[in-house]
């Protein structure tokens, strides 16, 4: 808005800073604290091999159904971003059915210990070997690998906040009805999430490592798609009968 | 759309809670 004057812009990007960070607060799924109370525990070596032994479509649909819940959680998130829930209903979907799964990951690093390269799942703390069954090794490195690097900016949860409202709000996805309402939602993040970067004083390069996360976002959600399309040619029945509903919907 | 992901439009619909 070119009408704004730059003091009611940098009220209004605080505000915005607010809202996000408290909707992202409040649907993050684990508060820190409660992480830091499960001590880190990793799991022991035969229950490690307890879930490589599970059969691929167990280990599967186990991984489905925590994928789902984590993706409840940022369906709520994104209900709570300002103007989201006043996109026409179809943009709604196209942007939580194309974001949705790369908020996950932008949220994993919260849940995820770098010393040990090991990720809270179902319970304890997990490293890449837990998820063998799965016969997607490449896919599982890049995924913590993504993680790793997430964590190695050490956003705070604002900023944290405020990347994963930027992701959401991509105006590039397919099929957005309402292109330029998406596009000034996304602007108004991104400028929120600059004025919060250099309100914290982080170096320059902080924003230029996200924008680079974006491309890596996308890339490991068509891969999950690519894995997923594999595994349905071989298992159809399991994906039809046994895979949360929500999750077929969003990946079918 | 809105037809193809009627889980997400119910939750989209839900009261935030």
């Amino acid at each position: 808005d070119g009408e704004t004057s730059p003091t009611t812009s940098m009220a209004e990007l605080d505000h915005l800073v607010q809202v996000i960070s408290k909707s992202h607060l409040e649907t993050c799924q684990y508060l820190r604290e409660e992480l830091q109370q499960m001590s880190w525990q990793n799991f022991l070596q035969d229950e490690v091999e307890s879930y490589q032994s599970k059969p691929r479509e167990v280990m599967w649909q186990l991984c489905a159904v925590k994928i789902t819940e984590a993706i409840q959680y940022v369906v709520e998130f994104a209900k709570r971003i300002d103007g989201f829930m006043d996109l026409c209903q179809n943009d709604q979907i196209v942007l939580l059915k194309a974001g949705s799964l790369e908020v996950v990951f932008v949220r994993m690093c919260r849940v995820f210990d770098s010393q040990n390269n090991t990720v809270y799942f179902d319970g304890k703390f997990a490293g890449p070997e837990v998820f063998k069954a799965l016969g997607c090794d490449d896919l599982i490195t890049s995924v913590f690998d993504f993680a790793k690097s997430m964590c190695s900016l050490h956003l705070s949860e604002d900023e944290l906040a405020l990347f994963s409202a930027f992701i959401l709000l991509s105006a590039d996805r397919t099929w957005l009805q309402e292109k330029l309402q998406v596009e000034k939602l996304q602007q108004k993040t991104q400028l929120a999430l600059q004025h919060l970067l250099q309100k914290n004083q982080r170096e320059d390069g902080v924003l230029n490592k996200l924008r680079f996360k974006v491309s890596a976002l996308r890339s490991l959600c068509s891969r999950h798609t690519e894995k997923l399309s594999a595994f349905r040619a071989v298992y159809p029945d399991i994906v039809r009968t046994h895979f949360p509903p929500l999750y077929k919907e969003l990946f079918g | 759309l809105k037809e193809k992901h009627k889980i997400l439009h119910q939750l989209l619909q839900n009261s935030t809670s």
